[in-house]
Order: C-alpha cells, then sequence, then structure tokens
C-alpha cells in the first residue's frame, strides 16, 4: 500500500512477509545486537535510495520502530507513520504533505536505531556500544550539525569520483544514504560482501523472530 | 539465539545517550 515493498503484514503470526522492529523489540522484550543494528542501518538506508531514486514516495521522518519493517527476505523498508498515512496524489506538491530532507531521514532513523539498541534500559543506564556503531549513531543523529549543509541530489552526480580522501573524510560528513551504506560495508573485512551479508543478517533476524513466535505461541 | 551480551554503564551526561535524549 505504501509503495515501498511488498503487501503489508500484520502482527507476527506464522505466515507473515514482514515484522516490524517493534514487534521484534517487544518479542524478545530485549535490545537488538550491535550487527542487527548495522544490518538494518544499512538495509533502510538502501531501500530508501532506490526509493528516492525512482522518486515514489516523499521523504519522512523515522517516528517509531513500528515504521521500520524487516522482511521475509531481508529487505527492510519504512513504512508510513500513523500519521502519514495514504499516499499523497501524484501531482501533490509540498503544500501536499510534510516533506524533509535526506538528512532529517538519516537522522531520526539513527535515532531510532540507537533506542532499539537502548530498549529495555533504565533512564540512568546506558549501553556500552563498540566505537565505530557508536560514531554511526552519533554522525547519523547529528547530520544537520555536521556543516550546516544540507546537500539534496548529489549523490548520482558524484557516483563513482570517490578517493581516498573521500573515503577519509566520509565520517566527517553524513549526508546521504549512500553515506550511511559506505561507512555499514566499511565495517566489515570486505565492503564488497555488505549487501549479501546484511541482508542475511537481516533475513536471519526475520526468521529467528517467527521461530520465537512460533514457539512462543505453541506454549502458550 | 543470535543475541549477543551487552555491556552496561552509567548513563554519562556527555554519551551518546544523552545526546539523543535531547533530540527527542
Amino acid at each position: 500500500a505504501s509503495g515501498e515493498g511488498p503487501p503489508e503484514a500484520g502482527a507476527a503470526g506464522g505466515t507473515e512477509d514482514a515484522l516490524s522492529l517493534e514487534e521484534i523489540l517487544r518479542l524478545y522484550n530485549q535490545p537488538i545486537n550491535e550487527e542487527q543494528a548495522w544490518a538494518v542501518c544499512y538495509q533502510c538506508c538502501g531501500s530508501l535510495r532506490a526509493a528516492a531514486a525512482r522518486r515514489r514516495q516523499p521523504r519522512r521522518r523515522v517516528r517509531s520502530a513500528e515504521q521500520i519493517r524487516i522482511w521475509r527476505d531481508g529487505a527492510v523498508t519504512l513504512a508510513p507513520a500513523a500519521g502519514d498515512e495514504g499516499e499523497p496524489p501524484p501531482t501533490a506538491g509540498k503544500l501536499g504533505y510534510s516533506q524533509c530532507t535526506e538528512t532529517e531521514v538519516i537522522e531520526s532513523l539513527g535515532i531510532i536505531i540507537y533506542k532499539a539498541l537502548d530498549y529495555g534500559l533504565k533512564e540512568n543506564e546506558e549501553r556500552e556500544l563498540s566505537p565505530p556503531l557508536e560514531q554511526l549513531i552519533d554522525h547519523m543523529a547529528n547530520t544537520i550539525e555536521a556543516d550546516g549543509s544540507n546537500d539534496e541530489g548529489y549523490e548520482a552526480a558524484d557516483e563513482g569520483l570517490e578517493d581516498e580522501e573521500d573515503e577519509k573524510r566520509k565520517i566527517s560528513a553524513i549526508r546521504s544514504y549512500r553515506d550511511v551504506m559506505k561507512l555499514c560495508a566499511a565495517h566489515l573485512p570486505t565492503e564488497s560482501e555488505a549487501p549479501n551479508h546484511y541482508q542475511a543478517v537481516c533475513r536471519a533476524l526475520f526468521a529467528e523472530t517467527m521461530e520465537l513466535h512460533t514457539f512462543l505461541t505453541k506454549i502458550k | 539465539k543470535g543475541k549477543s551480551l551487552y555491556k552496561i554503564k552509567p548513563r554519562h551526561d556527555s554519551g551518546i545517550k544523552a545526546k539523543i535524549s535531547m533530540k527527542t
């Protein structure tokens, strides 16, 4: 219905094709692990980037883990928030619905991913994250302050033009979904394995959650 | 299954949790 992936799925029940991150957190009643955080970031930015290229949806902030949907095949998409339900007509201009910048979407995604890592912890407790993941989230959540600019639409233009200097400075400014994906890929021993690896992590997250749900249902 | 352990420390005023909280 959202145009962002396969048909919407309901709550965990055994035959669904997608689970929300919120459902996963509630079912396990514990935070996601670091590898899952890297994977959800990478996969979600991948789908957002693809959707942006197709211009199939307005940019929306991520308001809750309920919006982040992990699909059976390992894809991760962003569903509309309750208040954003219903696509605007194709001809609707900026006045037709609230748009936001790519950096704002990334910022909101970073915040929600952090909250998923922090799930269940008390207010006076803080999870010790590995420095690279903390740095990723820190930069995602502070992107707008990074350099005060909100460059948009340059990602296709600079495709393939990065050099080592770009690689070195990338951590200082996350401005696009692609920047996030590059950082996530750099976290792996072999960057080229990022698409397969992160898809497999999300596929496993879905499968294990469904397995747990089935088990708990049987116990009940 | 598939879940790793993690360390918990006291929340720090300059830590990422505090920074994220300020944003929300």
